[in-house]
């Protein structure tokens, strides 16, 4: 039969350098491939067609998570998302492409520099948010980022905006001091507006390795993460690292970042995803 | 650690006096699955593991280690050796102003490494100018100009209007007027597939002859560094590389797969977000680093 080729160690050898390259890492793709030695061990799966689409279907249910089902703002409050992720990863692009998006719904935006770290990262979120029509509340370079966020969402309450969207600086999860301020920036937050942060946002991006598991770990720890930004899948990379993570962690991934431009943000298509691993 | 799984399956086998291809064969399963761990590529990883296997068998183990240590000895050695030679530092030869061009995908650090790099020159008795050559990505030049300005080194100042082969070539005649000895470029990062944008890279390098192209790249890449480093170098014939973010828990593989690819030096790492945090390369800890 055409394409019913006989299951051989050589087929389950190709897979396995597939979920490898895709950056699955080594513990995923160990489990995955238990499960279909299994199944073909059991005499479940015949032929290499079946065999694929069985691996296909079980990356998928690892990718089959929910968004949690957390309250959002009440009535009058603006929704708020807290972006976070390690250096260069895409945060403040990311936010710029998110707003536009909000923007485009006819919601009021307001951007929160809360890099007050990196040189011209306040000038960077404000030229997209020239570009996209948001408000961006930044002070002086070298201010406590939590008192901007702060009084960032006291602008924000009172000029009724609909999204407010924090931008973080990037750092490394493993460096105490940052994340310590960071979960300062999520207690203030919370502080100012209780239910606040609503959502936030890990953004990893698809070219990472197995470190990913890590900044997952690392972030969902210090302040729980409810969404993950995969970004720059407009490159070779295939960002297999996000199978693993939110399998362990429970973390949908809501957004994907295919480009530098204001519209490549896409809502999260997992068939379309693991379609590109096996393409 | 690997020593500590390498122990583990040595001490099911008897006779530890050689290393024989039988009992070898589960270690090096388990070196495989460190250094796919470490995120060092698959293609990288399978032949590295058969040069170990090739060098290990038949190996006596001596006296005062153990099989697991004695193979630990053969893949840092086959690690280190692969890893390249300590590294000579940046090679300026040729007429003054000299320049260096710093490319990469995007977010790997390319602007911050441009002004480490420039302190980094200036401590060691040059007079660097920086050029900002990222007309792309908003506030590209505000970023480089306030770097420069931290470490009080001059900045050429950029007309986004112009093309970045165009402001490079103004940049070099102007090096001159800031006495300045080398130019270091900063380019906007940008995709190895992107047909257009590598051919801005290869027209800056056609303009100014640079005397160094470092490809700049992320430690905590995974699989995908060899498609970047192989296209990088395949349209540039980079000189070198610089890993950047090298201070935090990443095992650091990509640095293999690169170094297998290209076969260019990894010259410097940075390792942390100030500008003072570069540091130069060296081959035997990335490959203590890779083992974990
Ligand atoms: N190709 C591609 N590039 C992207 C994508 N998202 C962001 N970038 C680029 O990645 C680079 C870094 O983006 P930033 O938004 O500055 O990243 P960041 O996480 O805010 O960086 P830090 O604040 O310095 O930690 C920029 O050059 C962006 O244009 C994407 O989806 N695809
Ligand atoms: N922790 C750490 N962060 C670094 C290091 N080098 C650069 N960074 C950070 O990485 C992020 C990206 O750095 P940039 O210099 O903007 O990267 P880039 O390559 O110029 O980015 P594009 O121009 O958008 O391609 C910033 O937050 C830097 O501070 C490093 O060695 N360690
Ligand atoms: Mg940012
Ligand atoms: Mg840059």
């Amino acid at each position: 039969f055409l394409g019913k080729k006989e299951i051989t160690p050589d087929v389950l050898d190709e897979l396995e350098e597939v979920l490898f390259t895709s950056d699955i890492g080594v513990e995923t793709t160990q489990e995955l491939l238990n499960s279909i030695r299994e199944k073909v061990a059991r005499k479940e799966l015949k032929d290499t067609e079946k065999l694929k689409a069985a691996l296909r279907d079980h990356i998928l249910s690892f990718l089959d998570i929910p968004r949690q089902d957390r309250p959002g703002p009440a009535s009058g409050e603006p929704l708020v998302i807290l972006v976070v992720g390690v250096n260069g990863v895409g945060k403040t692009t990311t936010i710029g492409k998110a707003s536009h998006h909000f923007r485009s719904q006819g919601k009021n935006v307001m951007l929160v520099a809360g890099d007050t770290f990196r040189a011209a990262a306040e000038e960077q979120l404000s030229i997209w948010g020239e570009r996209v029509g948001a408000d961006v509340v930044k002070q002086a370079a070298g201010a406590d980022p939590s008192a901007v966020v702060f009084d960032a969402l006291t602008a924000a309450i009172s000029r009724k905006s609909d999204v407010v969207i924090i931008d973080t600086a990037g750092r490394l999860h493993t460096k105490t001091n940052l994340m310590e301020e960071l979960k300062k920036i999520y207690r203030v937050t919370a502080k100012r507006l209780p239910g606040a942060p609503h959502e936030v946002w890990l953004v990893l991006d698809a070219t990472t390795g197995q470190n990913a598991i890590s900044q997952a770990n690392l972030f969902n720890e210090a302040i729980g993460v409810t969404g993950i930004i995969l970004t720059k899948l407009d490159g070779t990379a295939k960002g297999g690292i996000v199978v693993g993570i939110s399998h362990q962690f429970r973390i949908p991934i809501i957004y994907i970042g295919i480009g530098e431009k204001v519209e490549d943000l896409r809502p999260f298509e997992p068939k379309e995803f693991v379609k590109a691993i096996f393409d | 650690s690997l020593t500590e799984k390498l122990n583990a399956v040595f001490k099911k086998v008897t006779g530890r006096g050689r290393l024989s291809e039988s009992n070898i064969q589960d270690a090096l399963k388990e070196v495989r699955l460190a250094l796919l761990e470490a995120d060092v590529n698959y293609k990288v990883v399978k032949k590295l593991v058969e040069d170990i296997r090739v060098r290990a068998v038949g190996q006596e183990v001596l006296e005062s280690l153990t099989p697991g240590q004695q193979l630990i000895k053969i893949v840092n050695e086959e690690l280190t050796r692969l890893m390249g030679e300590a590294n000579k530092g940046l090679q300026f030869v040729g007429r003054t102003p000299h320049a260096l061009m710093l490319v990469g995908l995007q977010g790997s650090g390319k602007t911050t490494t441009a002004a480490k790099l420039a302190r980094h020159l200036r401590k060691h008795g040059r007079q660097p100018y920086l050029v900002p050559a990222d007309i792309y990505r908003p506030a590209a030049v505000d970023q480089l100009e306030k770097l420069g300005a931290q470490i009080n080194i001059p900045v050429h100042p950029t007309d986004l209007g112009k093309k970045p082969e165009d402001i490079c070539l103004e940049a070099l005649s102007m090096a001159g007027k800031a006495s300045a000895d080398v130019l270091i470029i900063d380019t906007a990062g940008r995709l190895h597939i992107d047909e257009g944008l590598m051919a801005e890279l290869v027209r800056i390098k056609q303009r100014i002859n640079p005397a160094e192209i470092l490809l700049v790249a992320d430690a905590m890449t995974g699989q995908d560094a060899v498609n970047v480093a192989k296209d990088f170098n395949a349209a540039l014939d980079i000189t070198g590389i610089i890993l950047t973010k090298m201070e935090g828990d990443a095992r650091g593989g990509a640095s293999l797969s690169i170094k297998a690819v290209t076969g260019k030096p990894i010259k410097f790492i940075g390792v942390g977000e100030k500008i003072d945090a570069l540091e130069p390369f060296h081959p035997d800890r990335m490959a203590s680093q890779i083992l974990g």
